[in-house]
């Protein structure tokens, strides 16, 4: 917490790198 | 004038505009192939766009998440994080977003000066790897989102729906050692005020 401000994030992650080259034959 | 709800005009604009944003970051930084995006013309100046489903469909649910929070002016700083592979903030961009008291409004040249800044802070995007060091290979990203305790309530029910739920924050995602600080761009309009900067992490790899 900075300030008393909440900090909240996604709980799940972005798709990675790795995962983005391997759908791309896909699409 | 009562009648239009400003708090969903200022968000529908902000949400709009940060998408294309973070679209425009990971290009930018390359936190993903550049064989994923596609230039697309936005506030009227040449973007990269990614056309990835999964990640398109990501970026959209986190901004659904915080729209509610933008729209009663409770989301204090959206920040962009691009971290190495052990998790640590390289790079944060950071959006401080503030909603001034609605005081004159004329509303012919409200939205046209609007997108000039817009317009404004996404070429600041485009070119700020002129500013900034190359990132590690292998950098993923996180969006914080900066809100009042008891303003996570208004984002409950959106997660739900959205089936995209939020936590707080870890303290290593969040601090940044002796971070260098950049300034891009400030802008103030009669809806809204923003700042974006980055800190970025001294030494990278």
């Amino acid at each position: 917490k900075s300030g008393g401000a909440h900090i909240l994030k996604p709980l799940m992650s972005p798709p990675n790198r790795e995962e983005i080259l391997n759908t791309l034959l896909d699409l | 004038r009562q009648d239009l709800n400003f708090g969903q005009v200022v968000a529908d604009i902000l949400c709009e505009f940060l998408e294309v944003a973070i679209h425009l970051i990971l290009y930018v930084r390359e936190v993903y192939p550049s064989g994923i995006f596609q230039k697309r013309k936005k506030y009227n100046v040449p973007v990269q766009m990614s056309c990835h489903p999964e990640l398109n469909q990501y970026i959209q649910d986190t901004l659904h998440c915080v729209k509610p929070l933008i729209e009663k002016n409770e989301a204090e700083k959206v920040v962009v994080v691009i971290m190495d592979k052990e998790h640590h903030p390289v790079e944060r961009f950071v959006f401080e977003i503030s909603q001034p008291p609605l005081l004159s409004i004329s509303s012919e040249t409200l939205l046209s000066h609007l997108e000039q800044l817009l317009r404004a802070v996404i070429l600041k995007i485009s070119v700020c790897d002129a500013v900034l060091d190359n990132n590690p290979p292998g950098c993923t990203f996180t969006v914080l989102v900066y809100t009042r305790e008891a303003a996570t309530r208004n984002m409950e029910k959106v997660q739900v729906i959205k089936d995209f739920p939020w936590i707080v924050a870890d303290e290593q995602e969040v601090l940044m050692q002796e971070p260098r600080l950049i300034p891009l761009k400030t802008m103030t309009s009669d809806i809204v005020k923003m700042q974006l900067y980055v800190e970025e992490r001294a030494h990278k790899s």
